[in-house]
């Protein structure tokens, strides 16, 4: 069976920051994002799902490095806003299933699912994209989710060539 | 300046499928996603921001075509997960930018977001890869929020060209 995936990576220099209550209104995401935007802080992953009942959660990765950072902008902007609370964390490992062919992308999505549930392992976001699934577990899980991923895909495991940063 | 945004896309042959009160419990995921997959349904996006006091909202774009079948998969799968209610939407329409170097991420978003918001666009949701950010808006707006997107990034607008099936 042709696996359309080549390549499975983490990083474990990521962390999280989630703005809930963002108002459904126009122009709010816009400013939040261009809260962190403008102090050029790079964000690795936005995700905003549909709202519900007038607002939205909003969830932004971005380096650790950056955390402080980024949390000054994001409190300054949510207060500003009018959006809900800011929280985050630091102890996140996102794994990430690369592949040039991923029409196929629901069995992958649903294999990678399925081996680190298997695994024990919980999930904390989930992000797709034309070429790659994106999934965040708690960084004590990190090594453990890399090993399940890559043996659902038949990869070998690298742990030195394969980590990201 | 250089921006690395190659192309616009807009698809308006998409559905959403929200499925909110998903058990932050391992394996959950898992259970949703594999029952689409396992009908064979080609699922564009998957999104799942971070849980919020034990449970997510996970959401899911599918082709039109799909919508009856993919609600079907999802609703009884919830059911047995013990998710909360599963809401839909046909009328989307999802607006794609696309580039090789989208390392300057945030700005691009950032951009993105504010041309939206300017021209009173809402955004009912965003999520970004490597090298495209996504945004969803409701399908009436589709055309404009496709030409003020070309504006931000100065690219020539040409709807027969740029638009997605
Ligand atoms: C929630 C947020 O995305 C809002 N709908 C906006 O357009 O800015
Ligand atoms: C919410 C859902 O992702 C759950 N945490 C799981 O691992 O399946």
């Amino acid at each position: 069976e042709d696996v359309p995936v080549c390549g499975v990576a983490i990083d474990l220099n990521e962390s999280r920051i989630t703005i809930s209550g963002v108002p459904d209104t126009r122009g709010v995401a816009a400013g939040l994002v261009g809260a962190i935007a403008e102090r050029n802080i790079n964000i690795d992953t936005i995700v905003q799902s549909f709202p519900h009942q007038g607002t939205a959660d909003m969830s932004l990765v971005v380096k650790d490095r950056d955390l402080r950072e980024a949390l000054e902008a994001c409190e300054a902007a949510a207060s500003e806003l009018g959006a809900g609370e800011v929280s985050w964390e630091e102890e996140i490992a996102r794994v990430s299933a690369v592949g040039k062919g991923m029409v196929a992308h629901e069995g992958i999505a649903a294999r990678m699912c399925t081996a680190l549930g298997d695994e024990g392992i919980n999930i904390k976001m989930i992000t797709t994209s034309e070429i790659s699934i994106s999934v965040v577990v708690d960084s004590a899980a990190g090594e453990r989710a890399l090993r399940a991923v890559h043996k659902a895909f038949g990869l070998v495991h690298l742990p030195k060539a394969t980590a990201v940063t």
